[in-house]
């Protein structure tokens, strides 16, 4: 879970209010994150993490700080190195 | 309560608020 929440409307939320209040992410939050992702991963829950990363990706490319978008950046080169180490791929983000 | 390094970040504090 992250910060408690678990449900896919919750995560989203939280997200949301974490790019859109904060100007410069803590790595603490991105290694969270990485860290949620990741367990996601290992719950073999790809649909969810699929959607997560999706809105992410949104959310922090819409951002007219570079720095969510380098953060994005970092979350997702973690998660594909997951992701290829354990099912031998990566993950396609349209 | 005391400030660790995991109430000074987002999600940290997130959790901590949830928690009450």
């Amino acid at each position: 879970n992250l910060a408690g929440a678990f449900e896919l409307g919750d995560i989203k939320a939280l997200l949301k209010e974490w790019v859109t209040s904060i100007s410069d992410p803590m790595e603490e939050d991105i290694l969270q994150v990485v860290r949620y992702c990741t367990d996601l991963i290992e719950d073999k829950d790809l649909e969810k993490l699929d959607l997560v990363i999706k809105y992410m990706k949104r959310l922090m490319q819409q951002s007219v700080d570079s720095v969510w978008n380098m953060a994005f950046d970092f979350i997702l080169d973690n998660i594909q190195v997951v992701i290829q180490q354990t099912y031998g791929s990566t993950l396609k983000i349209a | 309560t005391s400030k660790g390094s995991a109430m000074s970040n987002f999600f940290g504090k997130t959790a901590s608020r949830k928690a009450k």
